[in-house]
Order: structure tokens, then C-alpha cells, then sequence
């Protein structure tokens, strides 16, 4: 399973947190849970975007991009140094 | 770093322009990169003040780091690796640290060139002896390692920029980036919040260069920085057997050549490696063919300085590396660990073809240790990377250049030199290129008309290192690109060469907003999705409103032509000098385009004032795609030149 996962990024509209929860990081937990029970929480972002790093499977990450609240869900890149 | 104070006007005599004390010690520039070696005396904290009262970060614990290893000028410290470990497994703990401490080099480099405290009699091996300091001397260092062997992945970096945002840094420092160039980009994505906070973010421009469409960190909201060299140079002299000599570069310390002339040999004919032996590839040279002997190299393939290493290993007694037309006559220097040197496309072509043809060849190098004063400088760096901008035409990149070959700074004490395994020398200083040596010199420089102007937005700070950067040398001839022999364009040099002393007095500043970023997201027809992304919100483009790139206030021109033959930009203009009256100077280089400004006269009463110009660009539409012209915009109150250059492409 580990083999099929790669690391999104998920880009989350925080405006749009449901009343029930009162930490966004808590709804980003629920969400991704929603899509996945064994995905954890690499990053949550809360200053560079809104929203976090996690490690899913293609499928995982569809079933992600439909959950309420979710903007996208970007593979994260790689960089060199210069 | 040392020479380049000097050769960027910050020696003693104008050290008035730019506070030592006060604003000048609380900017903090945070630098993504490899980590930090705390211990090197470019971040000695001799001499500074308590840590600035806004400052929220702090200096993480880890492998062969504590807190305790920073103080008043290393003021941060983290490390993000969960990305990386999540696919590559738990750091070796054996062979880099998992802590914000550097075993690299790179990372210590960047942050002592941005903002490295002074050392004197700093060199490597004795090379380029000098005082070192850092840009903005007095600044205070964050470092966030988000690099790891061997590479950076995005949740790392975006992590690294999520905490310098929220740990309160002025300007970040970002010397990586990605070669494929699309879209999806944590780095742009994290920059914009970044520059939302007031932060300036310079990024490298990438080393892709003399390839065309080669840039890396284009957004806008970027300051992207390419190379140039210094008026400083490491020459190797190799004299041939039939009296001809040639002048190479080398950072090679250690027992010299006999100076009588050795045998000499191409690689490629000394290895049964037809495809590799040439490149002095790992394994592919015969060393009964090679022992004693001083052997030519290919650039390319695999690392320069391993080359070395495998002529060494092989027998060899010292080996010539060949510039490719890639390199053309670049001169980056290495520290090779045999006497070895690099030598020019032109003289790579005469001496293989000696080595061919000589029945019995033979050579000799002599090291001449530094000199300075070399002219002309800057040319262009040949691998700095360059237009025309691969996403959106109509903005020009690289914004500018700064020094970014053969540059000394601050080292690890964990590799030597060349970063060889086999380089067990260790060193306080290495000198080394890249577009990742000349983004934190601008970095630096940010620092310090932040510290002058601390309530300028990033685009006013990079307007001013933009409109007042030069592109011609004293004599009023071009700056050359050292890739082609022939003057640099705005392609490659964006809007020339940073020039801080006159940065600090820049006249007028074309400023931007967030609101304007987000506009220019919307006249690029970005969908709602991305612009929320990039937003952090609600933002939606305003279907009555026409958006339009050409409008983007940006300190440059860029016209992408596609059928038109008319195209107009606005820009506006604020006065951040005295009263006075500005008028405009066009220069077009050639007849297809013609370029106009209404009004040509701009009436400053006082500071502050803001004023709009239109400019029409009418180009001759017919020319073949792939077609280039340029020019320039120059405001002038007799005191003050506000440049922007134009890059016009068919």
C-alpha cells in the first residue's frame, strides 16, 4: 500500500470550517478521514496556505478532492538547490 | 562573502547610506535551505543587541545541535524533514544530521552571503583573502533546513515557509526551485503569503542557463535573481609543448606540477569507454595510459571535481577540463583535489586538438593564486538561467542579476571543499557558483533598504533594486554574456546588474499590492480554484472589471506579440524622492518596434505623489516567431534614473 501513496498537498477553504468544529485542524483531521482512515497529518499549514500535507493513494486522493470544504489536492513537488 | 562589498560600491566610503545599528540589526532574514554550521564565526554574534521583540522563532534540538547553539545574530533554527522521511525513511542519522545543522555547505553559504557577520582574513586555501560579511552584516539569521540528501520535497519547503511567516521574518532567502515549470508550485504558492505579511522573497533564477525558457521562480510576486561574475579571477596557466599557452581557473591548493612539461593525453584516448571515457567517468580510464601524465576532461556527465578524482585515482598527475559550447568561456572555479584547471570553449578546442594531432603531447599548468580588478565585470553567467518567462510572457525574468560566480562564504565543517567523500580537508570558507550564490546577495541587499525604508512593500524594494541596476560597464559598452562573447539581453539580465548605492536613492518606485497580484491572476484567466488557492480566501475576479497583464505595475516590460501590432501597458508611479520634474528617454534597438510614452513629462510636487503613464509598443507584427527586440523606459530628474528595461518577443 505504501508503494501506491505519494505526499498532496490539500488546499482547504477555511472560511468554510462547519460551526461544529472550533480548531481548523481538527476539520482538516475529520476531513481526511473522510477520504482515508489510516492517512495521518504530515504538515498542517496555517500561514503559507490553508490546509495540509498528507500521504494518500490516487484513490484516497479523489475520494479527498470531494469533501466538503476541500479546494484541491496538489502532488507535492521536488526541488533542487541552485 | 569577500570582494563583493566592495564591488557592489558597500566598502567604507559609503557606508553611510545604510544604518549599522538599530533598524538595520532587527530585519531577520530567513533562509530556506540545508541548515546552518552555527559554529563558523560568520554568524558570531559579537557586538549585537538583544533579539528583536518581535521575533517569535527559535532553535530546534536535534542531531548534533541544541538551542545553545544559537545566540544574537543566529536567532532560528529549524528543521523539516517529516516530508522527506515519509518517503525516503528516517534520516541516517550517520551521514547528516537530522537538526537544522548544514553537512552540506550549501545553506551555510547562502546565509552567511545574505547576512554573515564580518571575518577577517577569511580565503579558501588562500584564495580570495579578504574581509568576509554577509549583504546586511547586521541582520539577524533564521535558517529553516528543509533540504536533504539529495533533494527538497514540497511539504518540507512549504512547511519551512508556513513557520518563517508566522516566526516573523523580513525577508526570505529561497536559493532552489524546480525544473519542470508549471502551475503547481509550493514554493510561488507559500511566496505569496509571504509577500502578503510585507516579506520580501528572492528566489534563484535557476542554472538551466544559455538554454532560452530556462527560468525557475517567475511569479511575480518573486524577485528572481540570475548571475554575474566579479571583477575577480583564480587563473591556471597550461602551457602546451609547442610554446602556446592558455589561461584556465582553479582553486587547486597543494604540491604543485614539476614546471617542466608533462605528458599529456585526452581522456577519450586513454579509456575503452567510448561513450564516457571522455567525460573521465568513474571506472573508464586505462591507468597504463594515464599514469604520469596530465589528462584532459570533458565537462559534463559527472561532477568536475570527481573527474579529478578519477584522473587522480587512474595516476594522473593533473588533468585540463574542457568548457563545452554550454559553458562557453565561463570561468568557475573548483577545488580540485589534483592540480587541475578549466579552461574555455575556444582554448578547449586548440588544446584537444593538440592532443589529437602532437605525436608526443605534452603540457603544464601553473596556479597564479587571485587577482582582482578583472575586466570586463560582471558578464553574465553562462548557466544563469533565462527568458523569456515560460509561464507568463508578459512579465520579464529574471528582474536582475547579482554576483554569483566564484563567490566566498561561510562552509560546514562537515565536507571539504569540492564535497567529495575522499575530500577529508575542511575549510571555514568555500568559494562556489549558481544563481543560488547571487539570490541571497540580493537577499541581503533587501535587508538593508528594508532596514532604511521599513514600512516599503516588497515590490517597492525590488523596484528600486530594479530601476536603478545598470546594464552597461563604465565605458557605456554592454554587459557581456560570457556564454556567447556578445552583449546580454534583458532576457538574461532582466533589468541588469544590482547596484545598491543607488538603490537607496531610487527617485520613484513602481509599487504593487496584493489586490494588484490577485488581478493579474485574474487577466491571466486563472480559474476560481487557483485563486482561492493562491488567496488564502474568497477572491473572486469581478466579472465587469477588465483585468489585464499589461497592467501589472511591474518595473519592467515585457510584450509577447501575437498578431497585434499595437499593444498599450499603464504603469504609476510613486515619488520617494524630492519635487521634480521627470521626463522619459525611449530607446528601441530596432526599427520593428516603436515605443511611445504619454506623458513624457511627470510633475512630482511632493512625496508620496503618484502618477500614471501609458506606453504604446508598435511593433511590426509580421516578423518570425521567435524574434526578439529590446529597449528601454528611463525616467530622469537629472538626479534620479528610473530604468525599466523592454523585452519585446515575436
Amino acid at each position: 500500500d505504501g508503494a501506491q501513496q505519494s505526499t498532496y498537498i490539500v488546499h482547504m477553504a477555511k472560511s468554510q470550517m462547519p460551526s461544529s468544529f472550533d480548531q481548523h485542524s481538527l476539520w482538516y483531521e475529520s476531513s481526511l478521514k473522510s477520504a482515508s482512515e489510516s492517512a495521518e497529518m504530515l504538515y498542517t499549514y496555517n500561514n503559507a496556505i490553508h490546509g495540509f500535507a498528507t500521504r494518500l493513494t490516487p484513490e484516497e486522493a479523489d475520494s479527498l478532492m470531494v469533501q466538503p470544504g476541500v479546494i484541491s489536492v496538489q502532488s507535492e513537488q521536488q526541488y533542487e538547490l541552485h | 562573502t569577500t570582494r563583493t562589498p566592495l564591488f557592489l560600491g558597500l566598502e567604507v566610503h559609503n557606508a553611510g547610506l545604510f544604518p549599522e545599528t538599530g533598524a538595520a540589526s532587527d530585519v531577520v532574514i530567513g533562509v530556506l535551505d540545508t541548515g546552518v554550521w552555527p559554529e563558523s564565526k560568520s554568524f558570531s554574534d559579537e557586538g549585537y543587541g538583544p533579539v528583536p521583540s518581535t521575533w517569535k522563532g527559535e532553535c530546534e534540538t536535534g542531531t548534533n545541535f541544541t538551542a545553545s547553539l544559537c545566540n544574537r545574530k543566529l536567532i532560528g533554527a529549524r528543521f523539516f524533514v517529516t516530508g522527506y522521511e515519509k518517503i525516503n525513511g528516517p534520516v541516517d542519522e550517520s551521514k547528516e544530521s537530522r537538526s537544522p545543522r548544514d553537512d552540506d555547505g550549501h545553506g551555510t553559504h547562502t546565509a552567511s552571503t545574505a547576512a554573515g557577520s564580518v571575518v577577517e582574513g577569511a580565503n579558501l586555501l588562500g584564495f580570495a583573502n579578504g574581509t568576509a560579511r554577509g549583504m546586511a552584516y547586521r541582520a539577524r539569521v533564521a535558517v529553516y533546513k528543509v533540504c536533504w540528501k539529495p533533494t527538497c520535497f514540497g511539504s518540507d519547503v512549504l512547511a519551512g515557509i508556513d513557520k518563517a511567516i508566522e516566526d516573523n521574518v523580513n525577508v526570505l532567502s529561497i536559493s532552489l526551485g524546480r525544473r519542470r515549470r508549471d502551475y503547481n508550485n509550493e514554493i510561488a504558492i507559500g511566496a505569496f503569503s509571504a509577500m502578503e505579511r510585507g516579506i520580501f522573497v528572492s528566489c534563484s533564477a535557476g542554472n538551466d542557463g544559455p538554454n532560452p525558457f530556462s527560468l525557475s521562480n517567475v511569479a511575480p510576486w518573486i524577485t528572481t535573481v540570475g548571475a554575474g561574475t566579479l571583477d575577480r579571477d583564480f587563473p591556471a596557466l597550461v602551457t602546451l609543448g609547442n610554446g602556446k599557452y592558455y589561461t584556465g581557473v582553479s582553486l587547486f591548493k597543494g604540491d604543485a606540477l614539476s614546471s617542466k612539461l608533462l605528458p599529456f593525453v585526452y581522456a577519450g584516448n586513454a579509456s575503452n569507454n567510448a561513450t564516457y571515457g571522455n567525460f573521465c567517468f568513474p571506472g573508464t580510464l586505462i591507468p597504463e595510459k594515464v599514469k604520469g601524465k596530465i589528462v584532459m576532461c570533458e565537462k559534463g556527465v559527472n561532477v568536475r571535481v570527481e573527474k579529478g578524482e578519477v584522473v587522480k585515482a587512474a595516476g594522473g598527475l593533473g588533468m585540463i577540463l574542457a568548457n563545452t559550447a554550454y559553458e562557453g568561456e565561463e570561468r568557475t572555479a573548483n577545488a580540485f583535489l589534483l592540480p587541475a584547471t578549466t579552461v574555455g570553449e575556444k582554448a578547449s578546442d586548440i588544446i584537444r586538438h593538440y592532443a589529437f594531432t602532437d605525436p608526443n603531447p605534452t603540457a603544464s599548468i601553473v596556479f597564479q593564486g587571485t587577482v582582482v580588478n578583472v575586466q570586463p565585470s560582471p558578464v553574465l553567467a553562462a548557466f544563469s538561467s533565462r527568458g523569456p518567462n515560460p509561464i507568463t510572457p508578459n512579465i520579464l525574468k529574471p528582474d536582475l542579476i547579482a554576483p554569483g560566480v566564484n563567490i566566498l562564504a561561510a562552509w560546514t565543517g562537515a565536507v571539504g571543499p569540492s564535497g567529495l567523500a575522499s575530500d577529508t580537508r575542511r575549510v571555514e570558507f568555500n568559494i562556489i557558483s549558481g544563481t543560488s550564490m547571487s539570490c541571497p546577495h540580493v537577499s541581503g541587499l533587501a535587508a538593508l533598504l528594508k532596514s532604511v525604508y521599513p514600512e516599503w512593500s516588497p515590490a517597492a524594494i525590488r523596484s528600486a533594486l530594479m530601476t536603478t541596476a545598470y546594464n552597461t560597464y563604465k565605458d557605456g559598452n554592454p554587459i557581456i554574456d560570457i556564454a556567447t562573447g556578445i552583449p546580454s539581453t534583458p532576457f538574461e539580465h532582466g533589468a541588469g546588474h544590482v547596484s545598491p548605492t543607488t538603490a537607496v536613492n531610487p527617485g520613484l518606485i513602481y509599487d504593487l499590492t496584493t489586490a494588484d497580484y490577485l488581478g493579474f491572476l485574474c487577466a491571466l484567466k486563472y480559474n476560481s480554484s487557483l485563486i482561492r488557492i493562491i488567496s488564502r480566501g474568497n477572491y473572486t475576479c469581478d466579472p465587469s472589471k477588465t483585468y489585464s497583464v499589461a497592467d501589472l505595475n511591474y518595473p519592467s516590460f515585457a510584450v509577447n506579440v501575437d498578431g497585434s501590432s499595437t499593444y498599450k501597458y499603464t504603469r504609476t508611479v510613486t515619488n520617494v524622492g524630492g519635487a521634480g520634474s521627470y521626463s522619459v528617454k525611449v530607446t528601441s534597438e530596432t526599427t520593428a518596434v516603436k515605443i511611445s510614452v504619454e506623458p513624457a513629462i511627470l510633475n512630482f510636487k511632493e512625496v508620496n505623489e503618484k502618477k500614471s503613464y501609458e506606453v504604446t509598443f508598435t511593433v511590426d507584427s509580421s516578423k518570425p516567431s521567435g524574434s526578439n527586440s529590446f529597449g528601454s523606459i528611463e525616467w530622469s530628474d537629472g538626479k534620479h534614473v528610473v530604468a525599466s528595461p523592454v523585452a519585446i518577443s515575436w
